[in-house]
């Protein structure tokens, strides 16, 4: 996957 | 964590503060779109639903809590404590427009079919569009008070940073996010013909009036 995760921006 | 992340997350705090210390002091809410506002309570909402599942650290849970924290004490100013102040007339955005069409997109384009991807994706699209209802206001009423232009700065400056950090971390990260990219983008270009009125006037001391 492309997404941030754990999602660490705001 | 990049000094364009982190002077973007600043920026966005400096505009929220901004925003709040213009209706603590002024006990005034003129002229800001509450509908805006609400729409900023629920991306933040929605978005930070991980603060109950995931740490991350302590600056990132920290922000988040302000952030909300926030968020609900200007919804609160505008709607409960400064209600007689509220310029409802003009703040007259369907947001319906806004909100059913991003909760569609958010079902259709994401990175995984889970609730709480969905949240997150649905918030960024949110996010994307939430300072319309406040931009058509001004329109609509022709002006805006120099303290409004500096909050409207500060939210359009925190997403052009984003940009850059984003650059930033596909070029030393390898690593792009498509979806937060693309919202990020359009967010920021919806701030270009303010940014143009805010270099050309308020720097140069003028009130932020349109042409009628």
């Amino acid at each position: 996957s492309l997404s941030i995760n754990p999602k660490d921006e705001l | 964590m990049n000094i364009f992340r982190l002077t973007g997350d600043l920026s966005h705090l400096a505009a929220i503060i901004i925003l709040l210390l213009k209706i603590w002091k002024s006990r005034s809410c003129a002229g800001i779109s509450g509908k805006s506002q609400i729409l900023f309570a629920i991306v933040f909402t929605t978005r930070y639903l991980d603060l109950l599942s995931t740490f991350i650290s302590l600056y990132n849970s920290c922000m988040k809590v302000i952030y909300i924290g926030c968020a609900y004490a200007t919804v609160y100013m505008i709607y409960m404590k400064f209600r007689a102040t509220y310029d409802g007339n003009h703040d007259s955005f369907r947001v319906e427009f806004l909100v059913v069409p991003v909760g569609g997109l958010a079902v259709l384009i994401n990175h995984d079919f889970s609730f709480m991807e969905i949240l997150w994706t649905f918030s960024i699209y949110l996010e994307s569009v939430a300072i319309l209802p406040q931009l058509f206001m001004i329109s609509k009423t022709g002006e805006a008070e120099t303290i409004t232009t500096h909050y409207l700065f500060c939210l359009g400056l925190y997403r052009a940073l984003y940009i850059f950090n984003w650059v930033w971390r596909f070029y030393f990260e390898g690593f792009f996010d498509l979806i937060a990219i693309v919202a990020g983008v359009v967010q920021t270009i919806l701030y270009c013909d303010f940014f143009y009125l805010y270099v050309t006037k308020v720097l140069k001391g003028k009130k932020l009036s349109l042409p009628a």
